[in-house]
């Protein structure tokens, strides 16, 4: 089963 | 004194209609070139980004660039007061801790105003990378709706496929399995608003959860169109463009397989 990747991953805060 | 007046109302009513599945409570970043808000949702699987042009707006002034942190529930409830043709205005002081709701309606024999408490939230900006998609389908916003809906009585998860016959929206889950494969039309003669556009440099083929879809298709009362833009490990860009005011573009990391 796919696991659920988080945003966090790809997007640093600015 | 930001004062934002809207004779079309009722897009600030489907705009938070969109969001408030996802986002509790956020900030309105307003500046003299409109509004804008970006928030993730708790579980920073997905996010939501905004923007509404002050040319969009019948009357718009902003004399000083500031967040309006609000509770996207409260003004939910708020807006269940606007009427579908009720004109709105929006205002809120430099230095105050309320924003204003008017609501005029068309025939101005009544008029509502509410005033909500402003709210202090951290403010969250993320550096989206601009993205060279690999894949991007264009179609009828209501119809993406439909998919997302129907396929979600099989499975929690859509394995969403861009190759050369077209695009496929697939699920399995328990008690069985669904594919819906929508194919490129533009060569004939469909109306514009049924038109499915596909952009393809390579096949892609990603998963996502059909929860978070689910809740971007909230969008689709806004406009007619929405485009969807992949490329391979990166997140979906689920955009809706909203004609002559701006659009709300929602990003959505993928499923990995384990």
């Amino acid at each position: 089963t796919p696991v659920q990747n988080d945003l966090d991953e790809f997007y640093a805060m600015v | 004194m930001f004062e934002a007046r809207l004779t079309k109302g009722e897009l600030i009513k489907k705009v938070i209609e969109a969001l408030k599945d996802l986002v509790t409570e956020a900030n309105f970043d307003i500046s003299a070139t409109g509004i804008q808000l970006q928030a993730m949702d708790s579980s920073h699987v997905s996010l939501c980004a905004l923007q509404m042009k002050a040319e969009g707006f019948d009357h718009f002034r902003c004399d000083r660039s500031m967040p309006l942190g609000i509770n996207l529930s409260s003004m939910s409830k708020v807006l269940k007061c606007c009427n579908k043709d009720d004109i709105v205005t929006l205002k809120a002081e430099d230095d105050g801790d309320s924003i204003n709701f008017m609501f005029e309606s068309k025939d101005q024999d009544k008029i509502s105003d509410f005033e909500l408490k402003l709210m202090d939230i951290d403010s969250e900006h993320f550096g989206i990378p601009d993205t060279d998609y690999k894949a991007t389908v264009t179609m009828s916003a209501s119809e993406f709706t439909r998919i997302c809906n129907d396929l979600s009585i099989l499975g929690e998860t859509v394995a969403i496929s861009v190759g050369k016959d077209g695009v496929r929206f697939s699920v399995s889950g328990e008690m069985g399995t669904g594919n819906m494969t929508v194919r490129d039309n533009t060569s004939s003669d469909t109306k514009e608003a049924d038109r499915v556009e596909i952009d393809m440099e390579e096949p892609v083929n990603l998963n996502f959860a059909l929860r978070y879809l689910k809740s971007f298709a909230k969008a689709a009362p806004l406009t007619d169109r929405v485009s969807l833009c992949l490329s391979r490990d990166v997140p979906l860009l689920v955009k809706y463009e909203i004609p002559e005011f701006g659009s709300l573009s929602y990003y959505l990391a993928p499923k990995i397989d384990d």
